[in-house]
């Protein structure tokens, strides 16, 4: 005879209960309960027949795969157990209870009263297998429970992962370096990472992994969990996985793939990488008379550019042009954007006539270039030089006349007043 | 100049001379950095009704209306080295009033800049009040004693008169000397400016830098030369302000 029981609660009696139960008779109670509950079973009255091991009346309490109890008797011996104030818990959300007497009975047994009722399975708590548990954070709640994550992080289609979003890196630097997401601690899992190194054609890039290198891997299979690629063009590096660094790669090309992936499951720190990209090699420069170039490097490689300047008093003359700086760079295919130019010395030119003054020059030849001078002076006696500046002028490295005191800015001649050429007899007093 | 003496030519090389455009000389003036005169308002100020005291713009003389001569030593004559000049702005002092001569000041701003040499330059601006007693040169083509117009520029040596002293001697005549105005002459009077002076410096020489500054411009007094009765010039000293801020001239 059984009994389907599906409320959240209820109660279970031996047949005839309180009075003593039938022999000979069989009940079974299937108790089911919701996902994410329990089955708690406790008995207030138990009186049965006591036989070893309870050959003859019982009472057992089972799973659909294990057996959780077996009662009989009054009093738990060695051979025999009574529930007294145990409670018998099912792990899932189904118990059977059967009771069973057999053909006789010495004397009269009253049998069993029982309660259940559905306990709340916290799963955060009882679920320790990796397979279950979350990855991040557990929430349970009444009847059932779910993950969620880090922040940064996403849950996987399976609600229980957290992965990360890490697609679409791009690299577009000459060097760099790479790591799987939260190096150096383990990497999140059920991630799919992409990284791309773009360069300018004419650059080649090269790998070279470094420090830690830890992928989950298998022993007999290559790579069938976690697992790194590398893909320039139609090559393709790995996959690498495992504990080995890969050597370093040198894929000749300008734009790489790395491709990164990881599944549900595993603890593994993960991968560095640095890459570098060079291009093909110009010429040594040599920097030109009165002139320099920086950065001063022994090797220029494609795209490496070089600024020259020239000391001072001198300036770039490029194509007749003057300038302060002049930058070249190294092309694709190894030649210079530009020649060097040279360095011609500065020539503030013709100074600038003054009003009222005049202009002489310090040397013979009348010469305007860095550091020459000249001397303003005014018409005298009519004008002087305000502020009684000197009026030398010296030519800058920046092209111009220039006054320690007035700058760049002319003197001034003001007109000499009271002091006439014919003076008259003192005043009397 | 009433009891002047020639002035030696060249020793007043600022002293300029506002004549109409027929060339008939009507005021002093003295000159400042090398763009601008220095006058009297009063001579820049023709009402055309005299019993109206107010100041009418169209009383003002405009730029067109005259022109300077630097380099003058004769009245008359042309001298070899003078130069004309045409104005191009008149300023007035903004707190000239015709009736009491307060402020009796005016700019004239040049069209364009003379020719400095040893006739014609400018004269220094004060650094510090002038003192009683301190002595100063007036100079002009105005009239002398009878009414006779000299031949050349001429000048009287005067002091400077205490100002209550000048004050109180013109008191009587119900005459106001105000503090932008100083007084000059002997209290027996004889030395002194006279029509057609006005405008003209009164200056004096800077013992230290030996230079010569300005100290006032012929500006009024009652009569000329008699006693008791000094000569009044508008004083720079306390106007020096106002001249710089017109004519950005510096010393």
């Amino acid at each position: 005879h059984t009994v389907e029981l599906n409320e959240m609660f209820g109660q279970i009696q031996s047949p005839g209960y309180p009075d003593s139960y039938p022999s000979d008779s069989e009940v079974t109670w299937n108790i089911t309960v919701p996902e994410g509950f329990r089955i708690k079973l406790y008995f207030m009255h138990f009186n049965l027949e006591s036989s070893y091991l309870c050959e003859y009346d019982y009472v057992k309490v089972e799973t659909e795969d294990q057996v959780l109890a077996t009662f009989c008797g009054r009093e738990t011996t060695d051979t025999e157990q009574t529930p007294g104030q145990e409670v018998v818990l099912s792990p899932g959300s189904f118990m059977s209870v059967t009771f069973r007497s057999d053909f006789s009975n010495e004397e009269r047994f009253t049998g069993f009263d029982a309660h259940y009722m559905a306990v709340d399975v916290d799963e955060c708590k009882e679920r320790e297998d990796e397979e279950l548990s979350c990855d991040h954070y557990c929430h349970n709640y009444i009847g059932g429970y779910y993950c969620s994550c880090r922040f940064g992080y996403i849950l996987h289609t399976d609600n229980r992962t957290c992965r990360v979003e890490c697609s679409g890196n791009l690299f577009t630097q000459r060097t760099g370096t790479i790591t799987s997401p939260d190096y150096p601690n383990p990497y999140p899992k059920s991630s799919e990472c992409s990284y791309t190194i773009d360069l300018e054609e004419g650059f080649m890039v090269s790998l070279q992994f470094e420090d830690i290198f830890d992928i989950e891997d298998h022993p007999e299979v290559t790579c069938p969990y976690d697992y790194i690629k590398i893909k320039a063009g139609p090559k393709v590096w790995g996959p690498f996985c495992g504990e080995t660094s890969p050597e370093p790669i040198s894929t000749q090309s300008h734009s790489v793939q790395i491709l990164f992936r990881s599944d549900n499951s595993g603890e593994n720190r993960g991968w560095r990488l640095s890459y570098r990209a060079a291009g093909n090699e110009c010429p040594k420069l040599q920097p030109p008379l009165f002139g320099k170039i920086e950065p001063s490097q022994a090797v220029y490689s494609f795209k490496d550019q070089a600024l020259i300047s020239c000391d001072t008093g001198y300036k770039v003359l490029k194509d007749s042009e003057i300038m302060d700086t002049f930058q070249i760079e190294c092309l694709k295919d190894g030649t210079w954007s530009n020649k060097i130019p040279t360095c011609k010395i500065v020539d503030c030119g013709v100074p600038a006539g003054l009003k009222h003054g005049l202009v002489t020059f310090s040397t013979r030849n009348n010469l305007t270039t860095y550091k020459s001078e000249i001397r303003y002076s005014c018409q005298q006696p009519y004008y002087k030089m305000l502020h009684n500046v000197t009026g030398i002028y010296t030519c800058s490295a920046h092209g111009a006349w220039t006054n320690e005191v007035l700058k760049r800015s002319l003197p001034t001649c003001l007109p000499v007043c009271g002091l006439p050429k014919f003076s008259r007899k003192q005043i009397s007093r | 100049i009433f009891n002047g003496r020639p002035a030696q030519k060249g020793t007043t090389p600022w002293i300029a001379m506002l004549s109409h455009l027929n060339g008939q000389p009507f005021c002093g003036g003295s000159l400042l950095g090398t763009n601008w005169v220095l006058t009297a308002a009063h001579c820049l100020h023709h009402p055309l009704d005299p019993e109206d005291p107010t100041l009418h713009s169209s009383d003002l003389l405009g730029p067109s209306d005259f022109k300077i001569v630097m380099g003058k030593h004769w009245r008359r004559r042309s001298d070899e080295d003078e130069q004309h000049l045409s104005v191009r702005r008149v300023v007035l002092h903004p707190s000239y009033n015709p009736s009491t001569f307060e402020n009796d000041l005016g700019l004239v701003e040049l069209s364009e800049s003379p020719r400095l040499n040893e006739f014609v330059m400018p004269i220094c601006l004060p650094e510090h009040p002038s003192t009683e007693g301190t002595m100063v040169i007036v100079s002009g083509w105005g009239k002398q004693f009878l009414q006779r117009l000299p031949e050349n520029l001429m000048e009287i040596e005067i002091p400077i008169v205490n100002y209550d002293t000048c004050q109180e001697a013109y008191a009587p005549l119900k005459k106001k000397v105000t503090k932008d105005m100083i007084c000059a002459g002997e209290k027996e009077g004889g030395k002194d400016a006279c029509a057609g002076d006005s405008g003209g410096p009164m200056m004096t020489k800077d013992q230290e830098t030996n230079q010569w500054y300005l100290v006032g411009v012929v500006s009024w007094g009652e009569d000329c030369g008699k006693k008791d009765r000094y000569g009044v010039y508008s004083y720079i000293y306390p106007n020096k302000d106002w001249i710089q801020r017109v004519s950005g001239v510096r010393n």
